[in-house]
């Protein structure tokens, strides 16, 4: 894949994985 | 949605449960819940680090594949010195046996 | 342990919350766990996938690497072998002269 594409998914990816992290869950 | 949704028997819920088992039943959803939150933690924080090391090995390979053309160029160069001066050499021995 | 470590106060679960707050905070919990649950397997997949695609990399980066050392070999040599002809064409060149 190109670099750019890989990029591209590499940035999707990490806000993906950042955004569970600051997601609040489990709270009542 | 109704409860049943998630397994609940609506009837359970509301009318024949007593509240012992909805209290166990509350526990062990909200201790559920936050070991799939912490799990679910766990999975991006990992992938995270991966993500990292990924992006750090191509910056590696980039920097690896720049030596290697530069490399790749300068033994061109030097393979095309080494014929010139070689047919130099033929051409001068030639003229001097003349 | 009591429901109080996951933030329902006592008294609300058992004896005063009616069972229509219970129905929709067991549809809460396990609407939310449902969700979690979804999450976690993305990250976990998508994880897997990096490390993979990572792995596939290093694999890359390997290759090159050998590519590589194997240009810079022959580049030592080619230099040995110039430098040797160079050093010979000058001593045939001064036995000529003297």
């Amino acid at each position: 894949p190109s670099m750019k594409a890989g990029t591209t998914s590499e940035g999707v990816l990490a806000n993906f994985f950042n955004s569970l992290l600051s997601k609040k869950t489990g709270s009542p | 949605m109704s409860v049943e949704g998630h397994g609940y028997p609506e009837s359970k819920v509301v009318s024949e449960a007593g509240p012992e088992w909805l209290r166990t039943e509350m526990e062990r959803l909200s201790r559920e819940l936050s070991e799939t939150t912490h799990e679910k933690m766990q999975a991006a924080e990992y992938g995270l680090a991966v993500l990292e090391e990924k992006q750090q090995l191509k910056q590696q390979y980039d920097e690896l594949e720049a030596e290697y053309e530069t490399a790749r160029r300068e033994l061109d160069q030097l393979r095309e010195a080494f014929g010139q001066a070689y047919s130099n050499h033929k051409k001068v021995a030639a003229d001097g046996e003349s």
